[in-house]
């Protein structure tokens, strides 16, 4: 694992939440937005459950600490993205929340219900960006959802040993998480 | 608008994919010429393996050079790959798959070992 130079992090106190929000102007249409809110209640669920840190949907796009939304092509921030496959999203470090998606890619939410080869599994990437938005950086261990690519139509959106350590070191363990639980899930899943 | 529960039938090509281009790099190493291979090593640049060059007007060139070499390696540490210094098809695999826009490495980045 790794961080970003500095080892940023969201600085709350002991029991932090950190709010999120949906661009109201910047979505995908052929996913419906209660299918993309289901899928990043999963993601961050997947974090919150390794670390002392709530995250909570709100409406206000504007007040949220994590701005999620879809952009095609050069979208302001200096990282335009580059239409099918390439670069599928970017996140920023803390505290900034800005989180990404390129809109141009084939999202999906079961790739088993889409035919297209390009098609990219958007809880896998959400997770990823999370780690992002928390302040990991890119990993080396291939099998982490934090290293840096991901083949289409492949899903890896189940956090690894390498991620758990890496975020735990930056926040410390939520206290009902059981490391046993996380390594029987990484054996069965190296086993299949 | 789709209705849940739908299969959604879309079939795209992916051979104009961002980067598909790159296969003709293949097994390029230090000493070779490869035309356009300077967008390859803006791709390197981009995601932290190599700076800017400093030449009068800031353009990477088409040689596979000892800077380019290295920024190889560097990459294929990263990823874990046979570390070689060449695009071997592993390497070029790897730089053609779809991605995380976040940089790698380089100043913003603090790798820590565990």
């Amino acid at each position: 694992f790794a961080y970003f130079y500095g080892s940023p992090r969201w600085e709350r106190g002991s029991s932090m939440t950190l709010t999120y929000a949906f661009s109201p102007w910047n979505m995908i249409d052929y996913i419906s937005l209660p299918e993309i809110r289901g899928v990043f209640r999963r993601s961050f669920s997947k974090w919150a459950s390794v670390i002392p840190v709530n995250f909570t949907e709100i409406e206000d796009y504007g007040s949220a600490n994590i701005k999620i939304g879809f952009f095609r092509g050069d979208h302001g921030d200096g990282e335009p993205f580059d239409g099918v496959l390439g670069v599928l999203a970017h996140a920023f470090s803390p505290e900034n929340g800005r989180f990404h998606l390129d809109e141009a890619e084939t999202w999906a939410v079961d790739i088993g219900k889409v035919k297209s080869k390009v098609a990219v599994d958007l809880e896998s990437v959400a997770t990823h960006e999370i780690g992002h938005i928390l302040g990991l950086a890119h990993s080396s261990v291939k099998e982490a959802v934090m290293y840096p690519s991901l083949r289409p139509r492949s899903r890896k959106a189940d956090l690894k040993l390498d991620d758990v350590q890496g975020i735990q070191a930056l926040y410390g363990s939520n206290p009902n998480f059981r490391y046993s639980s996380l390594l029987e899930s990484e054996n069965s899943s190296n086993k299949a | 608008r789709f209705t849940p529960g739908q299969v959604t039938v879309i079939t795209t090509d992916d051979h104009n994919a961002t980067w598909h281009g790159f296969t003709r790099f293949k097994d390029a190493e230090k000493g070779s010429r490869v035309s356009g291979m300077s967008e390859l090593k803006k791709y390197f640049q981009r995601f932290g393996y190599l700076s800017i060059p400093d030449n009068q007007n800031c353009s990477f060139t088409d040689v596979f050079d000892a800077q380019f070499e290295s920024a190889v390696v560097l990459y294929q540490k990263k990823f874990g790959l046979p570390v070689t210094g060449k695009l071997d098809s592993d390497t070029l695999s790897e730089i053609m798959s779809p991605r995380c826009g976040v940089s790698d490495t380089g100043p913003k980045v603090r790798a820590t070992k565990h």
